[in-house]
């Protein structure tokens, strides 16, 4: 009730100004992007930001060339089953994550470059019906996986060589998750959101599970993207693609929402709401880095907001090459990675 | 331990939760 009462706030309409074309590099052997990523990457003494990028059946790796200019390294050729997004893993290096399947994950894979044998590789590190999976802090991998009769949380630990060592089993709960966010600043500490709609918090040193927390009826299929606490509270950032349009608050895409873990209480903090002209259909799929948000609508354009704020800072059109299918925000916040499906890529400075 | 709109709240809530949830 007391997110209801809240009332978002637009600053004078979306700026686009606010972000900045930087580059723009285009796969021209892409049919269709699946997804587009960024990863640290060390060669010959020098760790720099490249580009990844995924279609069906491939994954690039891009270079910096200039300061507008991209060039490819390297191609991973997947052929056997189709890419279906990159999954970041924060503080690794030399490593890019990738899920694989039809309609649901059924395999992740690692590729990397391997010094030892100065060359390129892919390796399996979990197969199953993979329902949701996240990269966390420390090399570390959390997957949910069902299988008929119940559902697996696994936490894997991945080696610099392309395997998987230690492992911990968490306590699934009931429903289906559907993602994770780690807990900033808490290393034992992470967050699910499920398909009944509550956030689930986890302990993955003991693999418990403390607490479920419900979101409400109000925002079926809610996605958690980030977590953090402060002052005995979780805020956890959730994404609503089938919220419905409401009076108070418009079309929430967005929302900062704080529960007392202890009591299992929340009160909504900031709603981020679909841009004026927008509103009415939900948004395709989002992004979160700190307090931006950001994602494509069914418009075929891309907003940006400031989530703490609840305002929606930019606003990417649909372009001349058409609709925007992706919008990622790149490691460290260095920027806006906006894709359309013919494999062109803009990078934004925001 | 203070007491806010959403309850009793702790900095340590973390640690209680881990020591009251079934292993």
């Amino acid at each position: 009730d007391a997110a209801e009462q809240l009332t978002p706030v637009l600053l004078d309409g979306p700026r686009e100004e606010s972000l900045q074309l930087v580059s723009e590099l285009k796969d021209s052997s892409c049919s269709c992007a699946v997804d587009v990523s960024t990863v640290w990457w060390e060669a010959a003494g020098c760790r720099e930001l490249r580009v990844v990028t995924a279609s069906e059946s491939a994954v690039s790796l891009w270079e910096p060339l200039a300061p507008d200019c991209w060039g490819k390294v390297y191609t991973w050729h997947l052929r056997e089953i189709p890419v279906i997004q990159i999954i970041s893993l924060p503080d690794t290096c030399n490593l890019v994550c990738v899920a694989l399947g039809e309609l649901e994950i059924g395999e992740i894979r690692l590729l990397l470059y391997s010094c030892e044998t100065d060359s390129f590789k892919h390796s399996v590190v979990k197969t199953g019906n993979i329902k949701a999976v996240v990269g966390l802090k420390d090399w570390r991998l959390v997957s949910s996986s069902r299988t008929m009769q119940e559902q697996q949380v696994e936490m894997v630990s991945l080696s610099e060589t392309g395997g998987s060592k230690d492992g911990q089993t968490l306590m699934p709960p009931e429903e289906t998750v559907t993602a994770f966010a780690e807990v900033e600043g808490m290393r034992e500490a992470l967050v699910g959101t499920t398909a009944g709609n509550s956030v689930v918090v986890w302990n993955l040193k003991t693999g418990q599970l403390l607490r479920k927390m419900h979101v409400g009826y109000s925002y079926p299929a809610s996605i958690c993207h980030r977590a953090y606490s402060d002052s005995g509270l979780l805020f956890v950032v959730l994404s609503h693609p089938l919220a419905k349009e409401s009076e108070s608050c418009g079309s929430p895409a967005f929302r900062v929402v704080a529960f007392n873990p202890l009591t299992g209480r929340s009160a909504g903090v900031m709603f981020s709401c679909l841009p004026p002209g927008h509103a009415g259909r939900q948004y395709l799929e989002g992004d979160v880095w700190d307090t931006a948000g950001a994602a494509v609508l069914t418009s075929g354009a891309v907003a940006v907001w400031d989530l703490l704020r609840g305002w929606c800072t930019a606003v990417l059109p649909p372009g001349p090459a058409g609709h925007w299918a992706l919008a990622r925000w790149a490691t460290g916040g260095a920027g806006l990675l906006a894709g359309h499906r013919d494999g062109t890529v803009h990078l934004y400075r925001y | 331990c203070s007491e806010t709109d959403l309850g009793p709240i702790s900095l340590n809530w973390f640690e209680e939760l881990s020591a009251e949830a079934p292993p």
